[in-house]
This record gives structure tokens, sequence and C-alpha cells, in this order.
């Protein structure tokens, strides 16, 4: 399966996400690929030392000689894999803009190598241009994390716009597996009340696992470890490892 | 003074800042005006009930027939008050992109208000698009929060572009009062990384006062209250109490 995970506002959790819920997969063994849609290439960076990624998703996406295949990487995690971003990713509008199949581009190269994995994750910028419309496009699945936040239902009405608009055309198999809601305080009245809130529009699209806010999640990329080896005790950890049979559960 | 608080990655606590270092001010006896320029009008919704909100910074930018005095509310804060933010506000770059004063829209309208305030507070939303470069122009003066992360510097660059840009030809008196870091953990030693990685990039314009994480500030807009009421003795306002000092010293 190719699961985007999008949402158009900053810091909800959406690398934290793709970097813990890949590694939760790889380490059941299922062969699982992170692609980084992001220019600001945060997902890339937490697994990766940058001085080694020569060719990234931008070469794949704009040379038609170049596969995403010849930009793929190995982590340290067995079974882990990145196609990386570099900041030449923020310069795609301006390349593909014009053309008819700009829309299609990454689902298209990601076609051949679709089933090297038994799970692609895209991680996307928080925008809902051209890089996160590819990303929805080549995706069977979607996944949208939603950040616990006195303010977290603004902006959800244009994300979902952009998903009836990939759906009524481009991408009608695209499936909206859910939210998971990020970066809980459980010490909190008002977690509960934005949780219900929640519940409220998104019904049983909501995940049972909730993120809860772990530090040990916000520290592990600068050590370029998943939460699981950096700390595997730490309710990051079992909240990843939850997510990640959840969603296994829901595909 | 008109001060602009940008940065264009979302959940840094441009809001947050906003919100309270206002109230700060206000709390001084210091005539303050915040005023909303982002759609998502959180910081409208933080003290305002959103159904007492008719016309709104919207109206002001694009009916010459509208001054700012006309949309501005009260707070239940004394001497805080606000010129509120819709959601009509994101249709904007549609209405003045092709205008040649597209971008001193806010600065013209600002004019004969600024003698009313001592202060004047911008929040602006998570881009760098039409309605945070029209802050950047009305502004005296411009305070980037960073959030203290692994990724703080990501983006930055961009920033610092667009900063360069307005102050080539809009708005060379553009004052880059400094970076306030936020959403410090102290109990990280990563914390303590990045801070140097900013001081690094930054130096001396980095503010003393950090903005400590603190699950009051996050609680307190949902009462529509400001740091200062909610929790006087939390680190919150402590920290928000201080940056209001540091700011006002080095205007
Ligand atoms: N559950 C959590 N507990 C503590 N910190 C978290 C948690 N989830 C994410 N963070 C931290 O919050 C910040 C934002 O998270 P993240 O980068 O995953 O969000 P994002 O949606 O990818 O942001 P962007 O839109 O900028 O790409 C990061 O510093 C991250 O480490
Ligand atoms: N020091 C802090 N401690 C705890 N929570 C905080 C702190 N600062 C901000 N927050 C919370 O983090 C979230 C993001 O903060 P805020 O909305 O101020 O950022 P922003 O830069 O305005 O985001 P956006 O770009 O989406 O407008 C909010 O839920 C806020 O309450
Ligand atoms: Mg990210
Ligand atoms: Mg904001």
């Amino acid at each position: 399966m190719i699961l985007a995970i999008a949402n158009q506002k900053g810091g909800v959790g959406k690398t934290t996400t793709a970097l813990n819920l890949g590694a939760a997969l790889a380490q059941k063994g299922l062969k699982t690929l992170l692609v980084d849609l992001d220019p600001q290439a945060n997902c890339t960076l937490s697994y990766l030392d940058m001085n080694n990624v020569e060719r990234s998703m931008y070469d794949a996406l704009v040379d038609k000689d170049v596969t995403v295949k010849d930009v793929i990487l190995r982590t340290s995690i067995l079974y882990l894999d990145i196609a990386p971003s570099k900041i030449a990713l923020a310069k795609i509008e301006g390349r593909l803009i014009g053309e008819m199949d700009g829309h299609f581009r990454l689902k298209d190269k990601l076609g051949p190598i679709s089933e090297l994995y038994d799970y692609i994750i895209i991680d996307t910028p928080p925008t809902l241009g051209l890089l996160t419309v590819n990303a929805l496009v080549a995706a069977t699945h979607l996944l949208v994390p939603i950040q616990s936040s006195y303010y977290a239902l603004e902006g959800t009405d244009d994300l979902l716009e952009t998903i009836e608009k990939v759906k009524a055309r481009p991408n009608p198999a695209l499936n909206f597996l859910g939210v998971v809601i990020t970066l809980y305080d459980r010490r909190t009245v008002l977690a509960r009340d934005i949780y219900q809130q929640i519940r409220q529009v998104f019904g049983d699209k909501v995940f049972k696992t909730v993120v809860n806010k772990n530090v040990r999640l916000e520290e592990s990329p600068a050590y370029k470890e998943s939460i699981f080896t950096f700390s595997p005790e730490s309710s990051g950890a079992l909240d990843y490892y939850r997510l990640s049979e959840e969603v296994i559960g829901r595909v």
C-alpha cells in the first residue's frame, strides 16, 4: 500500500508519524520505503547524513531518466529505505506547473517500484500545493495527523476539500484511512474536550491510538534513531507500535 | 511601534506570542492593538466570540470605505484591542495580487490609527505570501519566534530572504528586533544544543528570554484569557512578562 501522511498545518506530527510508523512496520519485517516529499527534508535528515544524499526525489520527479529506485538509500534500520528530499524540491512547482501530467508525476514514478515494498509512506510538506497533491494522487491510502490543540480543527475544511477534488477525478480509489490525534496531553481537561470535538467531526475515522506528547519523540531524530531503539519503553514507542497495529488492521 | 510576528513554519508560537506579549504590554497600561492577519483567525478566537465578529481585516483591506478603526473590537483585557480576522482573508491574494499597491495595503490602512496605540502587534499566517509581506511592509519592527526543535533552522533562509527583499525597497526602515526561542524543553540536552545552533546563526538577535514549554499557554485560549489571568504563577506568565520587558528595552 502507498500511504500519504498529510495535513497542511505545520508542526502537527506528520514527519514524526512517518518516521516511527515506518520504523514500526519495518520492525515487523515489512519492507518499507519512506518517500520524503517535503523540501525541508525533515524526514530525510532524521535518518540520514545529508552529506550522503546526492540525488533526491527532485531528480526522480523532474528527470525522465532518473527512477525512484536510483535515489533510494538504506537507513540504519533493517527493512526501512528512504527516497530522500533535498531543498531543490522547493522549485518543483515552477518545473511542473504547466505540464498536463504534473499531478501524476509521483504516481507514474512510483509505479515500477511499488511491488518492491509492502508499505510506501509519503511525508508531505505543510501546504496543499503540487507536492501534496502528487502524494494524494499517488497514494492508495491517506492518514491525517491532527494536533490536539484548541485550534485543532481550523483548516481541516481546506484539506477535506482537496481530498474530495482528488477523489473526484485523479484518484477515485484514494482510501481515507483515518485521523490520528497527535501531541495529546493527558494531564489536561482541554485534551479530552478537543478529542470529543475531533470525534464529532470524524467519527470512526479517528484512530483509537492517540499519540501522547513525549519528549523522547522529539529527541530521537537528533540521534538518527527511531523511537524504538532510542527509547523502547517510552509512551512514544508504545503509541507508534499500537498505531502500526491499527493501520495494518484497517488496510 | 508596529511589531510583526512572523515565521512561515507552522506551530512555532506566533499566535501564542502575539496573545501574551500583547496582554503583557496592555497590563503595563500601554494601549495595544492585535491585528490578526491569519485567515485561520487563531488569535481572534483566542480572545473573542467569533459570533460577535462581523467585519474583519478582510473588509478593511479590500474595501476602500472600511477603515481598520471600523473593525476594531475590545477584548476583555483593559488596553488590549483586536482587529479580527475571518476566513475570508484566505481570498485576499486573489483580490490584491494584480494591484500596484497590493503589498502596501496594510501599511496604508494602519496609517490613520497608528497614533492611537503604543503598540500594534501583527499575527501572521505560516506562509511567505501576500498577507505576511503586507505585515513586513507595514511594520516598524519584526519578531521571529523559532521553535526549539531538531528542525529549528530549516526554512529560516527563506524567511531571511523575504526580509531582505522587504528591506531592499518597500520597507528599508524595518528593524529586525530579534529571534525568540519558543517551546523550549528544559529537561533535555537536545534543547541546549539547539539553543547554541540558533545563537550561532543569529548571535545577539536571540532574546535572552526563552519561552519554555508550559501546558498553561496551550490551555488559556480555551478560556479566552491571557496567561496572566489564567495562570499568573506559571512559567508561561513569567516568560512572556520577561519577553515584554526585553522587547520594550530593545525598541
Ligand atoms: N508526540 C510528540 N511528543 C513530543 N514532541 C513531538 C510529538 N510529535 C511531534 N513532536 C515534535 O513536534 C515538532 C513538530 O513535529 P513534526 O515535525 O513531526 O510535524 P510536521 O507536521 O511534520 O511539521 P511540518 O509541517 O513543519 O513538516 C517536532 O519538533 C517533533 O519532534
Ligand atoms: N510555550 C508553549 N508551551 C506549550 N504549548 C505551546 C507553547 N507555545 C505554543 N504552544 C501551543 O502550540 C501550538 C502552536 O502554537 P501557536 O498556535 O502559537 O503557533 P503558530 O506559529 O501561531 O502556528 P500557526 O503557524 O499554525 O499559526 C498551540 O496549540 C499552542 O497553544
Ligand atoms: Mg514534517
Ligand atoms: Mg498562529
